[in-house]
């Protein structure tokens, strides 16, 4: 089991080391352990971002916290599909900028896993393969509508 | 492998059944707040096995079953899944294209399990997904307002998400 | 202070009998003590929905536990003024129709407070009285950037 | 009573002198994710007399001061806050149209304090921010990721909250 830990986490690192530079610019992180011993150690993440001294993790901004969790995210996946993901509201922190990257990301997963994420963002909503509605037409009742992504984006404007 | 139908019946707000098809790659649900998004989402968690009242965010488990004034008597809130198995992940379900998982709760507390319409324990549901990768506490599964979750847990709890990956 | 306690909670309820229909259609809300004593006694909130058994607040969703939130906010800014009310990113949980609510109730408060929020979201944007514009040109250091509304318009479409 | 502008050095994300004219009615704040808007809401809380580094978002006081690759050598923090004062609302500055709190923090550990450009304390800015209605942590001061707060808390917590209007 040991042996397991230390290869998944050096193949984790590898695919962080790929990605993260996608979301921050020039910037590095990296996964580690806070111990010797990998069945009792704990499991640290250290940032680099470029001029910027990030001392610990609670200094960075509410977006930039997501954006750390979505590339870790994306690279547990690389390293290990999961048949599918399931993600709610993830991208209520992050500007247009970011929301973008955001549901591009994803599509470098939806190979092998299938992703299902709930959001109210139009950024992600114009860039997803398929659109299910959900109202509540009658108070209390939720209904589903096959949305049409022409459709949607109608109502938007 | 992937989730090919979703049905609802009688769970949370969703008192007539209703259908939704999924299809591979990137899905959204959409709508307006309160209409029902993440009550879907706790659909698909609770038909995995989920457990626990406050991941699914409830006070007792019979709370998972409609209620309103709605004339419809509701008595039991039902979940059916429908997987893709093809190719076959699964030896005991190897000749099956589709594995279909049902989870059904009355409000006299009891549960029914089935898999392939074969009524089964809910410990025959948590050992079919454990052979297909699938648990709804896994760090793919991410709630609404939770995104920061995984930076702000004990460095202990952190690791176990490396273990599910190994 | 007893006294008191009970008059300002009166006056509370009040106010909010009057802008909680303006978030939830035909919707009520209350707040009451929950032990006879107003000094030792806490503070619980009851909500009634047409047609919607709310059981207790968990049921809410995201958007309109906020909701709830603005709408107690407001009904306390009404009942006393402060002088200033200052929010970051309270509405990233609110769809289109819902944050448009929410920067009009803000305009209902705005004549004896002075309103400061953070936000990511275009329709809030549309609506406030004025912008300041904060950038992060060179890496780590923040400047500020005195914003035209039409020209962070230009910049979003 | 409102806030007329407001002064940020060499606290967090601010290593040069930057200016914000405040206006009456509803500012928004805009920008990028990482930007500073957080940074300058932590600004108003610390010179309001915030001490605690979990609501400053640090883990001591002494990373409020900006710390980067910038070679500018940052020894303290300061934050410069203007009030309007007309109609005048404290006995003690009837005489002033305007009232004007500076906060200091050096990286030794000292902390200064001024009213009006007269050294003071800490307990008089506490004291002085009680006569004009404002507290940092009153129910109407809303932290990023924080909003449903208010509905979380204990019952007995949210009556602190109805006392502070009271
Ligand atoms: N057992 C139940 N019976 C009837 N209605 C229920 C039940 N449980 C929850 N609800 C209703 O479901 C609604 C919440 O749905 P949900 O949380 O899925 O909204 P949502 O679409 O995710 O909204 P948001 O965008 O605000 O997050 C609540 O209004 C609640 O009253
Ligand atoms: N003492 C400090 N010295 C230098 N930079 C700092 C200091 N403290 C915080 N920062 C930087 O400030 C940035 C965060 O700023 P802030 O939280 O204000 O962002 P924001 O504009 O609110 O973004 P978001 O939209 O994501 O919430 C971080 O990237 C952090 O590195
Ligand atoms: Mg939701
Ligand atoms: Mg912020």
């Amino acid at each position: 089991a040991t042996e397991q830990i230390l290869t998944t986490l050096k193949e984790v690192n590898l695919k962080l080391r790929e990605i993260f530079p996608l979301i921050f610019t020039k910037g590095q992180a990296e996964l580690y352990l806070t111990e010797e011993d990998p069945l009792t150690s704990g499991l640290d993440l250290r940032i680099e971002l470029p001029q910027r001294e990030i001392k610990h993790l609670n200094m960075l901004s509410g977006g930039e916290k997501a954006l750390c969790v979505i590339a870790l995210l994306i690279s547990f996946y690389l390293t290990k599909p999961g048949p599918f993901c399931i993600l709610d509201e993830v991208d209520a922190p992050l500007d247009d900028k970011n929301s973008l990257k955001f549901i591009r990301l994803l599509h470098k997963i939806k190979e092998h896993s299938q992703i299902i994420l709930v959001t109210h963002n139009h950024n992600v909503i114009k860039e997803v393969d398929n659109l299910i509605g959900v109202t509540m037409e009658e108070r209390g009742v939720s209904k589903v509508v096959r949305l049409k992504l022409e459709s949607i984006y109608n109502d938007i404007k | 492998m992937h989730i090919k139908k979703l049905e609802i019946y009688g769970f949370k707000s969703f008192p007539y059944k209703i259908t939704l098809p999924f299809s591979k790659g990137v899905t959204a649900i959409v709508g307006p707040n309160g209409s029902g998004k993440s009550n879907i989402l706790d659909a698909i968690k609770w038909v995995l096995g989920e457990q626990s009242p406050k991941r699914l965010r409830v006070k007792e488990i019979s709370d998972l079953i409609y209620s309103g004034n709605n004339d419809k008597k509701i008595d039991f809130a039902e979940v059916k899944i429908v997987f893709t198995h093809d190719p076959p992940l699964i030896e005991k379900y190897k000749d099956y294209e589709e594995i279909t998982v049902i989870r059904r709760f009355y409000r006299d507390g009891e549960g029914e399990f089935f898999i392939n319409n074969k009524p089964c324990r809910l410990k025959d549901i948590h050992f079919l997904f454990l052979g297909l990768g699938v648990n709804p506490q896994s760090y793919g599964v991410i709630d609404q307002g939770e995104v920061n979750k995984f930076l702000e847990v004990t460095s202990k709890e952190r690791k176990r998400f490396l273990e599910d990956l190994a």
